[in-house]
This record gives C-alpha cells, sequence and structure tokens, in this order.
C-alpha cells in the first residue's frame, strides 16, 4: 500500500 | 488506467524485448552492461514480492512475470550461451554495485511508508530502479560508441520513465488523493539522469550519423 492505496503501477 | 501509464509500460516491455532480440538475433551482448541487467533483476525481485500476496489486475500480474522472467532470460543469455557470454565486454563493464545498493538500501530502511520487510524491499526497488541504468552509461561512456539497438534500447527506458512522468501529472488531477512521494522523487531523479544521454542521442538522431560520446 502506498498511503492507503494499492500499488497497481509496475 | 490512462494512456500514458499503458504507453509507458509497453514501450518498458518494447526496451525489454527488443533487448533480447538483438542478443538472440545477433549472438552478442557487446556493448550491453550485465551490472545494470542483474541491478534491474533485483529490482523486479524485491518490487514483485506482492504477487504473493497481492492481486490486482490480470494485466497487472502478467506483467510483472514478463519483466521477471524476462530480466532472467538476458542474464542466462549474457552469463551462460556459450556463444553469447563470449561476447561480453567483462573488463569495462567494472561498476561497483555495491556502491548503488547499499545507499539504496539504507535509505529505504530510513525514508519508507511501513517499516516492514515487504514495504522496505519495494520502497528500495523504487530507489534501485532510478540508478540501475548507471553501469550501462559508464560502459556506453568507455566504449565511446553506442550501436543503434543499445542506443534505441537506451532511449525507450527512457521514454518509458517520461511517460510515467505524465502518467503521474495526470492521474493527481483526475485522481482524489492520489500521491505517492517517495516514487514521484526517484522517478524523476531517474529521468534525469538520462537526459544527459538523450541529448547526445538527439544529436546523432538528427545529424545522421552513429552515436559517439564525449570522451
Amino acid at each position: 500500500l502506498i498511503g492507503g492505496r494499492k500499488k497497481d503501477e509496475l | 488506467m490512462n494512456i500514458f501509464r499503458l504507453a509507458g509500460d509497453m514501450t518498458h516491455l518494447l526496451s525489454i524485448i527488443v533487448l533480447l532480440l538483438k542478443i538472440q538475433a545477433t549472438k552478442s551482448c557487446a556493448g550491453v552492461s550485465l551490472k545494470t541487467q542483474e541491478l534491474y533483476a533485483v529490482v523486479f525481485v524485491t518490487r514483485y514480492l506482492d504477487l504473493f500476496y497481492s492481486f490486482i489486475s490480470l494485466y497487472n500480474t502478467v506483467m510483472k512475470i514478463i519483466f521477471l522472467l524476462t530480466a532472467f532470460t538476458i542474464i542466462w543469455y549474457m552469463r551462460k550461451h556459450k556463444v553469447v557470454c563470449q561476447t561480453y565486454d567483462k573488463e569495462q563493464d567494472t561498476f561497483r554495485v555495491l556502491f548503488l545498493i547499499v545507499p539504496c538500501f539504507v535509505l529505504a530502511l530510513l525514508v519508507n511508508h511501513e517499516m516492514s520487510v515487504t514495504e522496505v524491499l519495494w520502497t528500495f526497488s523504487i530507489y534501485l530502479e532510478a540508478v540501475a541504468i548507471l553501469p550501462q552509461l559508464v560502459l556506453l561512456q568507455r566504449t565511446k560508441n553506442v550501436d543503434n539497438l543499445t542506443g534505441n534500447y537506451i532511449f525507450m527506458l527512457g521514454s518509458y520513465r517520461a511517460l510515467y512522468l505524465v502518467n503521474w501529472v495526470y492521474r493527481y488531477f483526475t485522481e482524489l488523493g492520489y500521491r505517492q512521494w517517495i516514487v514521484w522523487v526517484s522517478g524523476t531523479v531517474q529521468t534525469c539522469v538520462y537526459l544527459d544521454f538523450f541529448y547526445y542521442y538527439v544529436q546523432a538522431w538528427r545529424n545522421n550519423e552513429r552515436m559517439k560520446l564525449p570522451g
């Protein structure tokens, strides 16, 4: 998680 | 997923495929830095540990696996293939990778979102990717001559970084609360690493000549 968000970038 | 992000990913993928095909077709890896390729393998392994515990999308999973497999295939060619490995410029490719790995790891321990093993390793991979191209650029400087494919490979990697920058700006303005400072700062540093190379690449292209770096 990046500050509560999913890491969707590669 | 926006168009800049997709274009960035495709450029990244293409750069790796082009390098791999070049090595396969010419049976040569002259001018390619094994140190840089090994650093990318370390980057992918430490970043994509989340393959084991997090699912984002099929696209995301497939791309991660392709990046991992192609990285290790290139390394296998350079180290183990009986013809290709003899063309590797071992004496020229002498960059001390620990000078990159250790500072990146220390920085990841100091500046991260969460003090956990996977999070620190992910952060480490972000920092390391920013500088992983340096052994390749040093090798280019040493050999003073850039063949078209090696030049294109670095140009495409640089383009991928530039597209990611645009993607971040786009997402910042379109997604509420989207921000990721660690990724942004390292990504910007990484793009700057390529700028000097871009200058000479474009200059050579405009003069329609083989690329030569200054001594």
